[in-house]
Order: structure tokens, then sequence, then C-alpha cells
């Protein structure tokens, strides 16, 4: 499909932004979708430096594994120590057994060791899926393509804006806010917190 | 589904992290609905990484509150609303942002039942994709939440007090243009509305559906509670794109 963003949309997408030191963000195409052959479809985002993790999910009772793993991994660390989200878009890696479990592990394994933390620590990545549900990751190839999207990372508008694009399914344009501001006790310091979603269909969020 | 991921340099606690994002959640991505649908893979994200935190500044921590954390929260939780809205903007085959304010003198969860009923409305929805002012599919959601509060078949819920009075509420539409409000129902007495200016409101891509449980006719008593809704109308493009969404 294509996936140009409609004019009436197209105020709603920013054209810069404030990004928080530290963080880079990074995009890259597996193909997850036969049907996708040019649009990237996995989203990395990393942190130089270990960061605190929380993070809400589904209440539906058909988890998807990478919920399940995801709580896992925040569990195991106590929301410390953290250095990346690995998304994937185009299959929501949902219903689909032990196997689906082991896929969302691999992902988050791929990016730890590309940040060069072993494989026997605790998961340092959390990771999250989205696309069609009962189907089984492609894994060969968003293993494939995590390495790209590190290669990629960057902090620039454009390394975020092409992140939120990337895990974009039905969307009809990449949701990016961003801002900075201070704190009352100290307020020389100039923050930022940034934030990218998707979603369009199959939207009541329920989450704890 | 929903995905997000909100990235910060302010340093927090771990242990605070979920708190502090759980308020904000609450008040945004929980608060939207498009389809009534909710996913197997929804999450959201919160990362600090404390990396503009100058040295010797602790922490935010919710165990012990400050102005600072209180600051933080506030420019989360318009943060996450904000991305919570665009979700809604982009609902699939959506030709209208609405936003559905209900008040309540009761508790918190009446006015939050009655606009979460009134946004999974796909009557209503539908309504509006057609541009009708229909107050009538309005009060129906609402009235179909008293009855299940007073349902003894779900204890669970039943915890308000006061049900869904029909002579106390009254429905509004506020228009985009910040023009004057028009009103469809006047504690429980239907208004005589102008079709026209209904259509003009309705033309408007931005629709605020304003509803009081409990309109005593006292213009200057403020209602203690107010939840507040986002969601979309529904339209023919939604059921082309999720009559073609393919495995």
């Amino acid at each position: 499909a294509d996936r140009s963003i409609p004019q009436s949309k197209q105020k709603y997408v920013p054209t810069s932004g404030s990004y928080p030191k530290g963080f880079l963000a990074g995009s890259s195409h597996a193909g997850v979708k036969a049907s996708n052959t040019k649009y990237d479809d996995i989203a990395l985002v990393v942190s130089e430096k270990p960061y605190a993790a929380s993070a809400v999910f589904t209440r539906n009772l058909f988890k998807a594994a990478p919920v399940t793993v995801s709580k896992k991994f925040l569990d195991a660390r106590k929301s410390d120590g953290f250095r990346a989200v690995v998304v994937n878009s185009g299959n929501a890696n949902a219903v689909t057994g032990k196997v689906g479990l082991e896929n969302a592990e691999s992902m988050s394994r791929t990016t730890d060791e590309l940040l060069g933390h072993s494989a026997s620590e605790d998961a340092r990545s959390l990771v999250m899926s989205t696309g069609v549900i009962g189907q089984r990751l492609p894994i060969d190839k968003i293993i494939s393509a995590i390495p790209k999207a590190h290669a990629a990372l960057g902090s620039t508008h454009d390394h975020w804006l092409q992140t939120a694009q990337a895990i974009c399914t039905t969307d009809t344009f990449p949701k990016l806010v961003s801002r900075s501001f201070s704190l009352p006790s100290h307020p020389e310091t100039t923050y930022s917190v940034a934030g990218f979603t998707k979603g369009a269909g199959m939207i009541h969020p329920n989450m704890a | 589904t929903l995905l997000g991921i909100v990235c910060t340099d302010v340093a927090i606690e771990p242990a605070s992290l979920h708190e502090i994002l759980t308020k904000s959640v609450g008040t945004s991505f929980n608060s939207i609905s498009i389809d009534g649908d909710t996913s197997t893979n929804d999450t959201v994200a919160l990362l600090a990484n404390g990396a503009a935190t100058p040295s010797g500044v602790k922490p935010l921590s919710v165990a012990q509150q400050s102005e600072d954390l209180a600051a933080f929260q506030t420019v989360l939780t318009e943060l996450t609303q904000e991305l919570a809205q665009l979700v809604v903007r982009d609902g699939e085959g959506a030709t209208k942002f609405v936003t559905i304010k209900v008040q309540s003198d009761t508790d918190y969860m009446t006015a939050k039942r009655a606009a979460v009923s009134i946004a999974t409305s796909a009557i209503l929805k539908c309504a509006l994709y057609g541009k009708d002012a229909n107050w009538g599919r309005i009060l129906c959601a609402i009235g179909y939440t008293a009855g299940i509060m007073d349902s003894p078949e779900t204890p669970a819920i039943a915890t308000s007090q006061t049900p869904v009075i029909p002579n106390q509420t009254s429905v509004s539409f506020v228009p985009a243009d910040g023009s004057a409000e028009l009103k469809l129902l006047i504690r429980g007495e239907p208004e005589q509305v102008d079709e026209v200016r209904a259509k003009e409101v309705l033309e408007f891509e931005d629709l605020e559906i304003l509803v009081k449980l409990n309109d005593t006719g006292d213009a200057s008593k403020k209602s203690k509670y107010e939840s507040v809704f986002w969601t979309c109308d529904f339209s023919h493009e939604y059921v082309t794109i999720n009559g073609d969404y393919r495995t």
C-alpha cells in the first residue's frame, strides 16, 4: 500500500523536535509482511547508558508473546538497567505459542548482543510487536534486520520520525511528540521528553 | 493495537516509574477508543536515562513527593494525552475527533462509565459520521450503563450509590469554534434543536459532547467529578479497511 501521508493529516506530523539526551532511534526494513517491499518495519530505540523502564500492558487475557516476555524482563531487572526497545510491525506475534515466546526473546537477545551485553545476563531490551494475529514471526528476516536498525541509529528529528513511522501498520501518519521543559528545583537545566505511538484500529486500551 | 514508547532524560527511581506512568496513562491512552476492541499487544513503555540530570540531583521518587515530581507528571500527562489524541485522529476511516466530557456529583467512575459507553456506541458513532445531532443515541448509551450499574448480576461494578437520574441529565454539543454550546437536552427535557445550527456544529472535524449527570439548573455549581474520553466516528471506510485486512 502507498503510505503517503494524506493532506489533511500532514499538520499532525512535526517538522522538528526536542529529543532527550542519550537516546538514539533507528529503523530498518525486514519485510515482515510479504506485501511490504519498501517500508521500514523494524524500530529500535537505544540509550547510551542504562535506563530505568516501566510499561503498562494490555489486560486482554490472550496476551501476545512480546507482552509476556517484556513483562518478565521488567520483573527480572526490577525496572532498572535497560538499554533498548526493539519493535517489529506487520506481525503481532500473538497467539503463537511457545515459538512466539522464543521469537520475542530472540529479538531481545539479538539487540542486547549488538549493545555488547552477554546472552547470559537478564535481558536489557524490551520487545514489542504489532500487526496480524495468529501467524508466526518471520524471525530470520527480523533477526537479520535488527543490526541494520542498529547501524541506522541517530539522534536527529529525522531519525525519530522514521522510527515512529516504522512501527505503523494501518496508520496514515507517524505520531511523534516531543517537548523540552525545566523542573522547579533547578530551572537552569533543560530536560526533554519524546514519545511516539501507533494505532488506528483495534483501539480501546485497558492497560495496567 | 496501540504501541507507545516515551523517553526522557530526567532521572527517575526505577521503583517509581510504574506509578508515574500509570497515573498518566489513566487519563490518556486508557481514555481513548476507536472501535471498542482491546488488543492482545497494547503496550506503552516509559524510559528514563537521567542523561540531563546534573550530578548531585536526586532522581525523582514517588516516595518523596516534590514540586519537581508534580511538574514532571504534568509534562508527561500532557505529552501522553497528545499522543493518545493523535491515535484517535488517525482512527481507521474516522472523519471526526470527538471529546466526550461527562460530569457527575456521584463519583469519577460513574462519569467514566457513561463516557466509555457513549464512546463505544456504534450507533451513535454512525450518527456522528452522518452529521446527525442524535442525542437520543447518547442518552441510550448512558442509560444502559446505569442499568448495568444497578444489576445484581454484576455486583463487581455496582459501586455507585446513585444511578444516573434521567431528569437530572443534560446533553450539549460544544462547537469547535468556541461559539455557544448547542443544548440538546436539559434535565431530561428535549430542547427544540435548530437543525441548521446542529449541522453547522457537526461540520467541524472536532466536536465536544458535554453530559451533565447531576444538572440542578444552578449554572454556578460545578460538578465534583469529570471524565474526559476521546473517540471518533464510524465510516464506511472502517468496514472497508477491516474487511480487507488479511493474515
